[in-house]
């Protein structure tokens, strides 16, 4: 089971549809400080369920909503799908693929979609119960959690692990 | 919940001495609950002893040292409920060439079961990688990405305005 | 001590405008204190605004971005008591290719009034610097100096056993 | 003025006596991860007169000590011996170069010495007032100082302005 596939739309700096491909092996995102790397990290936390809006560097959830540039307007609303290949048959249900969407308007309404079908979240994390692929804390790890886990003050490290069990 | 506690805490415990051999190649290392009885009041310790250093509290390594302990102490709490895939951001910044060889090395290890996406901007950390995705602000403001072909394959991008 | 407190920040604000602009070369940058009418109570706001980017609290900019606003306003409160030397340890891990010579060229704003040293893993930092020790530890645990010779001179290191 | 000469022996892992020549212009410090880099910072600020342990990464004073190798016993004083070029007449007094020293032995037992001559660490602070030369605590800048600026927990970054002042 892996992610074969990422689309991000109005999702922070992505104001334009994009389209990420990716296999089973290593991939790597590169490019210059601020042009839109850890913004593709937040697609897919995000996507997957993420509600805590500071893991997603942000005040509000409505924040993720692509805010305008110089040649752009703000957009409406951010929508990111995921698609997910189920070749070890890990998923149960009887599809290959499986796409999961998220999509927030600025007034706050936003939907679940599986395989294009509006759901719940609750579905959808019924969906991934053992496969890991829930919200789970440990499947980003960022510089954020190095410092973390080393602070002299040992509450944050402790809280790491309690987070864990 | 204690029992738990220190159910989650032990496997985490074993992770970290197999993924500190991993990323460390040698050295000791070692998990500790201290200052008091009750593991949901102990402080955890963490314990680094790279080769040819004497074990000392973390506070006494180097940068690097300090940040490849971090990176096998968190990748031992993942693997205590491994997802098909995992993210790393920018993880390898303070490590100099041979420790990121390690890292790489490592990740090698798990690659059967885990699907890695590895934000970077080290030139090493890239060449161990299977694809390349650039991304990049030719517009102001605005994040497109440019595919890199790799490894023979192309990976696929598509940007519609 | 509210006098003095005030004083001092007036004259770190002052100060984080121009290394701001040195720094990132475009784009504005604000200090503020809010939260309390009392200097002494309130929390220190930093704004920062890279080229192109909207004015946003720090938390919305990227590694880099953010890495190299605090370099800006570590700089611009160094410079309230300036000393004749000024270290800097590494702090040039989370920038690109573009950031580091940017932060590069605004060193040299400095380099008549300050000596620098500056610790690097960066290939392009070690460009810009006139001189170059390196460190190793060919014996395990044990540190020696291998100095390099740099700019047509060389930079005498002496180790005894 | 600017440090031309630093002289380690005994101080963390620089077991043998070592010798830095520095310029007024920039120098750069590299080498792998654990080599002794930012030891050398700690040389720096040590021999300034650092009192704050944790600024130099240690439980205690002594800590700074060379604790021993695989080949070799720990030592029983570390010294650190700092030259200052006095090109430009700042500190006033008649030498063109000045040498800070100081040495710390296991007892805990220590000295501090201004061209050689065993002096107080009041003496050195006097001789640097009003050159900046004192252990400014922004004459470092370091990781750890860039982490505590940005933090969310702004009353870290609080207490980065209230040293200053
Ligand atoms: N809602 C939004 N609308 C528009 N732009 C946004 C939004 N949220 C964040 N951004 C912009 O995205 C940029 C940050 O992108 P990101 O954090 O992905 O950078 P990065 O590629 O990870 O860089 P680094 O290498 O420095 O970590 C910031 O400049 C920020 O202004
Ligand atoms: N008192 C001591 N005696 C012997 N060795 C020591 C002592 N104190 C620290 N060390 C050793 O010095 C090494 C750290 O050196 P330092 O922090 O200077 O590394 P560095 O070159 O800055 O590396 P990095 O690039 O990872 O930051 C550690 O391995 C530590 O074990
Ligand atoms: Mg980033
Ligand atoms: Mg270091």
């Amino acid at each position: 089971m892996y992610i074969s596939k990422l689309e991000i739309l109005g999702f922070k700096s992505f104001a334009t549809k994009t389209v990420l491909k990716f296999g089973s092996g290593v991939t790597a995102v590169i490019g210059p400080n601020g042009c839109g790397k850890s913004n593709v990290v937040d697609a897919i936390r995000w996507v997957l369920g993420e509600q805590k809006t500071h893991l997603l560097r942000s005040e509000q959830m409505v924040d993720v909503i692509f805010s305008g540039s110089k040649n752009r307007k703000p957009l409406n609303y951010a929508e990111v799908t995921l698609t997910i290949h189920n070749d070890d048959g890990m998923l149960g249900i009887a599809y290959s693929d499986v796409q999961v969407g998220r999509r927030l308007y600025r007034d706050g309404s936003s939907e679940y979609l599986l395989n294009e079908v509006p759901v719940r979240l609750k579905d959808i994390q019924n969906l991934f119960i053992d496969t890991g692929m829930n919200t789970n804390a440990y499947s980003v790890i960022e510089q954020r959690m190095v410092e973390e886990i080393l602070n002299e003050d040992k509450s944050q490290r402790k809280m790491l692990f309690e987070e864990a069990a | 919940a204690r029992r738990q506690f220190t159910e989650v805490f032990t496997q985490i415990r074993e992770n970290y001495k197999k993924t500190y051999k991993l990323f460390f190649e040698q050295g000791e290392c070692d998990l500790r609950l201290e200052g008091s009885a009750d593991p949901l009041e102990a402080d955890v310790e963490i314990f680094s002893r790279p080769k040819g250093k004497q074990m000392k509290s973390l506070r006494a390594l180097s940068g690097g040292e300090k940040a490849l302990t971090a990176i096998s102490l968190l990748f031992a709490i993942y693997l205590v409920k491994p997802s098909p895939y995992c993210i790393l951001d920018e993880v390898d910044a303070p490590l100099d060439d041979t420790n990121v060889k390690r890292f790489t090395r490592a990740l090698e290890h798990f690659t059967a079961k885990t699907q890695f996406i590895i934000v970077t901007h080290n030139k090493l950390t890239m060449n161990a990688c299977d694809y390349l995705y650039g991304v990049t602000m030719q517009e102001e403001g605005v994040s497109s990405i440019v595919s890199v072909k790799f490894r023979g394959e192309e990976v696929e991008t598509v940007n519609q305005s």
